[in-house]
């Protein structure tokens, strides 16, 4: 499975986003990252190819959040036959804007010596989770009275042991915060908000009911097409 | 603790979403 860091959220293992087979020998694992403030795009490239490989550059195309490269991909030696490399590249999301389908798809152009070759990958929503995205008290309850019922969205989160307080201080771990809590009736409601790099606000009601290992989410947001990909960054964030 | 009457209205958000 993946590792927690420190100071920042949930980090999937890596994955293969371009079999060498696909790419005239060059194979590409890659995951996201968030620490402190910073998005990166951690990548290990592999030449599996007969000659040596050089001349690196990676393109994002337009995608929802306007992530993009905040510096060239830089491999600094030639790749030789059999090496690997790993790689952390810093992004922003301050760049072109176009919403894709699913909502978290990103379309990657890398090229090197031998050919450019493209692949599709899904980011984990929650790299986007900002860091002062604990919303004032007040702000959140006249915001949850303010969104419309229909855009309520209400998710199962099933098989998750873990009591109130661990998985409060796991969501907080991923800038996902408790703005208040309260029992009622012996199950806990956790009060929630996060914030998008490009501002939009998710607020989140979590219940959990003590012994019982099936919470409720109920997410209310101005934008609702992102609540289904926040459940899936409560899910990852809650089960790793 | 200064009491803005937000803990009440949590409260009575919770307890609306329990029993509608």
């Amino acid at each position: 499975s993946g590792v927690g860091t420190l100071s920042g959220s949930y980090v999937a293992p890596k994955a293969v986003w371009l079999p060498a087979m696909k790419a005239k020998g060059l194979e590409i694992s890659g995951t996201f990252t968030r620490q402190v403030g910073s998005i990166s795009m951690d990548l290990q490239l592999t030449n599996k190819a007969l000659q040596v490989m050089t001349d690196f550059a990676i393109q994002f195309n337009r995608n929802s959040f306007g992530l993009a490269p905040a510096a060239p991909l830089q491999v600094h030696a030639p790749l030789s036959p059999n090496q690997t490399v790993e790689l952390s590249l810093p992004l922003n999301t301050v760049g072109s804007v176009m919403k894709m389908e699913p909502l978290n798809n990103l379309q990657v152009a890398v090229k090197n010596n031998i050919d450019v070759f493209y692949f599709s990958t899904l980011y984990p929503l929650h790299v986007l989770f900002v860091e002062d995205g604990k919303m004032d008290r007040q702000m959140f309850l006249a915001t949850w009275k303010d969104i419309p019922n229909e855009n309520e969205a209400q998710f199962q989160i099933r098989d998750c042991p873990l009591n109130t307080e661990t998985a409060s201080n796991k969501l907080q771990s991923s800038n996902i915060f408790t703005v208040a809590k309260r029992n009622v009736e012996g199950q806990d409601m956790l009060y929630q908000s996060l914030k998008l790099t490009n501002g939009i606000w998710v607020l989140a009601e979590l219940r959990i009911q003590p012994g019982n290992p099936n919470f409720t989410l109920s997410l209310k947001c101005r934008a609702p097409e992102v609540s289904q990909h926040v459940y899936q960054a409560y899910e990852t964030i809650l089960k790793n | 603790e200064l009491d803005d009457g937000l803990d009440e209205a949590f409260s009575r958000l919770a307890q609306s979403r329990t029993n509608p």
